[in-house]
């Protein structure tokens, strides 16, 4: 039942938005952090045929099913989060980059990131004066159960603070500080481990770019309430 | 050729801008360097992806910045220039497709823009270090299926300058870029001599049909306490033929259950 196809029309020339219809699983295996269960993940693999031509094009990911969500508790002012519905004490450590070089293979990365999944770590933050991690770092972190806090480039200390204050208003061309931070999105938000996104390092990026930041990444308002209800708020099974 | 990505990570060659006096159009078609330069030509072998320091650190032109007082002895690139650790890229690759497939060229990740060349053909890629680069080389690739690729990548353009003191980020100036601000030198780590300039993310060439997938988006929803659940999957379909493309969409989900026993 977990393999779907569909006949699609695409006019010549011209790029075409599609949404597969969603697919139904039961009790699919859920992926956990590290130390609260196992990390399930599922290959995802999607192909697209042309008519005549055969196979056209193929993507594949390991995808998890989880459900991450954080919320600052009013009592402490601090971000619980939840996996799962489950409320997780976060373990984490503090990520800048792997090398000073960028000599960043997959193998530096899975020792890395296995080293921190060892040392019992559930979550690592990204620095903003660092990088945005790369498709492989995320790729060792869905398999160890290392959740990311992914920070966007602005830095307390560079942007907006100091003495004179520098880059008051971060960088020069905010025009592109977007167009990379939504190219970023899309290269890493099939990640089971991502679990945040934060605007900067002890800084609140420029008012224009955080408002952006906001509204690209707000949840998608068919995700909202992902619970039907029958008005008595049972949900409908 | 086969549908599907190959990465350009072997067989690179560089070569700093200032000791290169060939244009990218004649490094591409008549006057491609040595595949086995000789120590004393400008070009060397390159360590793609990476950074120019990275390159250097390979071929011993630097000591390895981060023994001892070695980072002292690399010149910094406000003191240089940045036409210092300005570098040229060079590899040459092999693609011959079939009449209705289309070939694309993809950087991951270039610190902090390019001036790409194939063939002869010049492409500029904008600035920007965390931003994918994808260009359609179909109709620049040789007939005989023998590429020549020479990228000009130059560094951050506010690379700043290191005050005696040091401090966090140096001067501030990297924070005028889209780039990464450690390099700038941090209470952690010494500056990076060439502020990470380089083609410092994957290289690949991808082979599709008349229709390529991009950017799919995968999510999940919980119903019943996770016990019901339904994959999203939202993508982008490119035709890039001048027909119309009858397709079919094929997504298939499958687990890997314990060693080697698969459920689809």
């Amino acid at each position: 039942e977990h393999l779907q196809s569909y006949e699609i029309s695409v006019p010549p020339d011209s790029v075409l938005e599609y949404t597969i219809p969603p697919l139904f699983f039961y009790k699919p295996n859920l992926w956990w952090p590290n130390g609260m269960g196992t990390q399930s993940l599922y290959n995802v693999e999607i192909s697209v045929d042309v008519n005549g031509f055969g196979e056209s094009d193929s993507w594949s990911h390991y995808f998890g099913f989880r459900k991450i969500e954080s919320t600052i508790d009013d009592s402490t002012g601090g971000r619980i989060f939840k996996v799962n519905g489950e409320p997780v004490f976060i373990r984490g450590g503090n990520w800048i980059l792997s090398d000073g070089l960028l000599r960043l293979t997959r193998k530096r990365y899975m020792t890395d990131i296995k080293f921190h999944a060892d040392m019992n770590f559930n979550m690592l933050r990204c620095w903003g004066g660092g990088l945005a991690e790369r498709p492989d770092f995320y790729h060792f972190c869905d398999l160890y159960g290392l959740m990311v806090w992914q920070e966007f480039w602005i830095t307390g200390d560079v942007d907006g603070r100091g003495i004179p204050i520098s880059n008051p208003n971060g960088p020069l061309d905010h025009d592109l500080f977007l167009l990379c931070a939504r190219d970023t999105v899309k290269l890493l938000r099939n990640h089971a481990s991502l679990a945040l996104w934060v605007g900067g390092n002890e800084q609140v990026p420029p008012i224009d770019i955080n408002k952006a930041l906001k509204n690209d990444l707000k949840l998608h308002p068919m995700f909202e309430s992902n619970h039907t209800t029958n008005g008595s708020g049972k949900y409908l099974s | 050729a086969a549908v599907g990505k190959r990465v350009l990570d072997t067989g690179w060659l560089a070569a700093r801008s200032t000791e290169v006096s060939l244009t990218g159009e004649k490094l591409t078609t008549t006057d491609p360097p040595a595949a086995d330069p000789d120590p004393t030509a400008p070009w060397m072998h390159a360590a793609v992806p990476g950074t120019v320091l990275g390159t250097l650190l390979k071929n011993k032109l630097i000591p390895d910045p981060f023994y001892g007082l070695n980072n002292e002895s690399i010149i910094d690139i406000a003191k240089s220039g940045r036409e210092h650790y300005t570098f040229w890229f060079f590899t040459t690759f092999h693609c011959a497709p079939a009449g209705h497939q289309h070939v694309s060229l993809n950087f991951r990740g270039i610190n902090y823009s390019a001036e790409v060349y194939l063939n002869g053909h010049k492409e500029v890629l904008p600035k920007g270090m965390f931003r994918r680069h994808t260009l359609d080389i179909t109709d620049v690739l040789h007939p005989d299926g023998k590429n020549l690729l020479a990228v000009l990548v130059h560094p951050p353009d506010h690379p700043g300058a290191i005050p005696p003191q040091g401090g966090q980020g140096g001067d501030h100036e990297i924070g005028k870029d889209v780039a990464t601000q450690y390099v700038e030198g941090w209470d952690w780590i010494c500056p990076i001599r060439d502020r990470n300039t380089g083609i410092w993310d994957e290289v690949s060439i991808s082979v599709t049909g008349p229709v390529k997938i991009t950017d799919p988006y995968l999510v999940s929803t919980f119903y019943d306490d996770f016990k019901r659940s339904y994959l999203h999957c939202t993508l982008q379909l490119e035709n890039t033929s001048s027909w119309l493309s009858d397709c079919t969409l094929k997504i298939q989900v499958s687990a890997e259950i314990e060693g080697n026993i698969c459920l689809v």
